[in-house]
């Protein structure tokens, strides 16, 4: 079940007990975690001095591009609706199939302290 | 603490909406 609407900026990173609530299913449901990478900042002409985005990730698989397109619809309605930015590389197959790979991440995140001992 | 990427509450919601828009489209 999704957690409720989040309020207020910036949004921490997600806690320990967060992560093993909602993350463990989210795995389970093809969702992965990844990295940006040196070449994908590249890309973007971003600094060098970009910090490095882990992002929330799925490919989606669509038997045509009709339910592609129409998936792709969906996908920028609740991007509105959820006053997200939406970012999405096609034209990937997944099983022999038309799909569709949806990164998610929050780009001005608040990073917890470290601790004043740690690395 | 800095605000730099990274994935949030905002993130997981918005993934588990994506999921459930998506369950009847996807193959």
């Amino acid at each position: 079940e999704a957690p409720p609407p989040v309020k207020g900026w910036p949004t921490p990173w997600l806690t320990q007990d967060e992560f093993n609530h909602y993350m463990l299913p989210l795995y389970e449901h093809n969702w992965r975690t990844t990295i940006e990478t040196q070449k994908q900042i590249q890309a973007e002409g971003t600094q060098s001095t970009h910090a490095l985005g882990t992002f929330l990730e799925k490919t989606f698989a669509f038997d045509d591009s009709r339910s592609c397109f129409a998936a792709l619809q969906s996908i920028h309605e609740l991007c509105e609706k959820e006053k997200h930015h939406c970012e999405w590389t096609g034209g990937g197959r997944l099983d022999g199939k038309n799909a569709v790979t949806i990164p998610v991440c929050t780009h001005t995140a608040m990073r917890p302290e470290w601790p004043e001992d740690g690395s | 603490g800095r605000k730099v990427p990274g994935i949030t509450l905002r993130d997981v919601r918005f993934a588990i909406l994506l999921d459930q828009t998506l369950a009847c489209q996807v193959s």
